[in-house]
């Protein structure tokens, strides 16, 4: 464990815990795209399949079981919540995100470590989790007023992926043998697809005005 | 060793 990964895990809990609380406190889903949570919750739930069969250390399964909990709450009250539900922005969630998982998993059962079921399924949830924002950057171009708890939500699990890159850096230097190309690519392009969105993040917060993404 | 599958981190 690395600094810069533990940095980067702490940054993905700060992530999920805002939201988790603003969701709870203000009753309110305003802003947030339930698309991207369902992929979230996916993503942990192909990846942690060995979460029970392969100890990997305390901390490792704690935070496993904390993302596989938050991510299936925070559906579970944009989908059943009866005043949470009625906030969610539905007419402009529209981001067909069967579209992406599809694909995600025709790429997991070809390019994988080893073509073995968890394999494959590890694989899937890296490129979905790529992806995943995407409905939630299309979601915050279409929103008027965005509310500071959304966006830095969205900072947050960008910055997370941000520390992760360092931390194979370091690894691959510290290491030996550390390679792992489909997580380094995947993670290069989930950064990147952040890029505009932590540019305008930056510059609203330098300005000190309110944060509005070009449609 | 299958050091590929222990994936280590989340």
């Amino acid at each position: 464990m690395n600094l810069f990964r533990l940095a980067g895990d702490m940054t993905h809990l700060v992530s999920v815990v805002v939201l988790l609380l603003k969701i709870h406190t203000i009753k309110s889903c305003a802003g947030v795209s339930l698309k991207t949570q369902e992929l979230y919750a996916l993503v942990f739930a192909a990846r942690y399949l060995d979460l029970f069969v392969h100890f990997v250390s305390l901390y490792n399964t704690v935070m496993k079981l904390v993302f596989l909990a938050s991510s299936f709450t925070i559906v579970w009250y944009m989908r059943r919540h009866k005043i949470v539900r009625r906030t969610y922005d539905k007419e402009h969630d529209t981001f067909r995100h069967h579209f992406i998982v599809l694909p995600c998993l025709v790429l997991g059962l070809l390019l994988n470590e080893k073509f073995t079921f968890r394999e494959v399924m590890w694989a899937f949830s890296i490129y979905l989790e790529a992806v995943a924002i995407l409905p939630q950057l299309v979601l915050l171009q279409r929103t008027r007023n965005i509310d500071n708890l959304t966006a830095q939500y969205v900072f947050f699990l960008g910055a997370y992926r941000v520390l992760y890159i360092f931390n194979w850096i370091y690894r691959y230097f510290t290491e030996p043998h550390f390679v792992h190309w489909i997580s380094w690519i995947a993670g290069i392009v989930q950064t990147l697809l952040y890029g505009d969105f932590f540019y305008y993040y930056i510059l609203s917060w330098k300005n000190n005005v309110k944060l509005e993404l070009p449609a | 060793a299958n050091e590929e599958d222990d994936h280590d981190e989340l």
